[in-house]
């Protein structure tokens, strides 16, 4: 573990904690993609099939329980809670994500570690994680102008990326055999999807104004 | 094995 790496993970639960916030706080989900919550529910149920067969640290184990619960319960809430379900931008909220499903999980066969299940399904979680965002980024462009919280959701969840990649930068030159190519690459992309609206939220900021991305 | 040091990220 290094500094870039715990800074990403918090990043990342910041973002997780800032959105049950939004939701449990306003008990509403407007301006939030629901299909970019199921894209991520999908990513860590696919990522952490080793969660009950192997043991790194009480940390490893505790994060990945905290993301894969949240991500469902999140889901759940937009799908069923009858105060929340009502603010749900259905109409907003229609990238057909099921391409981004089958596309990484295409590419997962084609491009993995080992031809194994776990590792097809690592491949696959990690490069629906680099696409996971664009419904949510295309709800965004459609809805105007976008509350304070959502537009912190992503922002951190855009950040913690971010972080891996100088982890993995710091990993490269500290480690003999450092080669994961996949989860640098795919991460870099992933974070390079959130450019503009870094620069809108930046904007936003620097002007004091309403976050708003051009349509 | 290399394994472990490979899926030590979340």
């Amino acid at each position: 573990m290094n500094i870039f790496r715990l800074a990403g993970d918090m990043t990342h639960l910041m973002s997780i904690l800032v959105l049950l916030l939004k939701i449990y706080a306003t008990k509403s989900c407007s301006g939030i993609s629901l299909k970019t919550q199921e894209l991520y529910a999908v990513v860590f149920l696919a990522r952490y099939l080793d969660l009950l067969t192997d043991f790194f640290s009480l940390y490893n184990t505790v994060m990945k329980v905290v993301f894969i619960v949240s991500s469902l319960a999140i889901v759940w809430c937009m799908r069923y809670h009858r105060a929340v379900r009502r603010t749900y931008d259905r109409e907003l909220d229609t990238f057909r994500h099921y391409f981004l499903i089958l596309g990484s999980f295409v590419l997962a066969l084609i491009f993995h570690e080992k031809f194994t299940v776990r590792e097809i399904f690592w491949a696959f979680s990690i490069y629906l994680e680099a696409v996971a965002i664009l419904p949510q980024l295309v709800l965004l462009q459609r809805s105007g102008n976008v509350d304070n919280l959502t537009g912190q959701y992503v922002f951190f969840l855009g950040a913690y990326r971010g972080f891996y990649i100088l982890n993995w930068i710091y990993r490269y030159f500290t480690e003999a055999h450092f080669g994961r190519w996949i989860a640098s690459i795919s991460g870099l992309v992933q974070t390079a999807l959130y450019a503009d609206f870094f620069y809108y939220y930046f904007l936003s900021w620097k002007n004091n104004a309403k976050l708003k991305l051009p349509a | 094995h290399d394994y472990d040091d490979y899926h030590d990220e979340l």
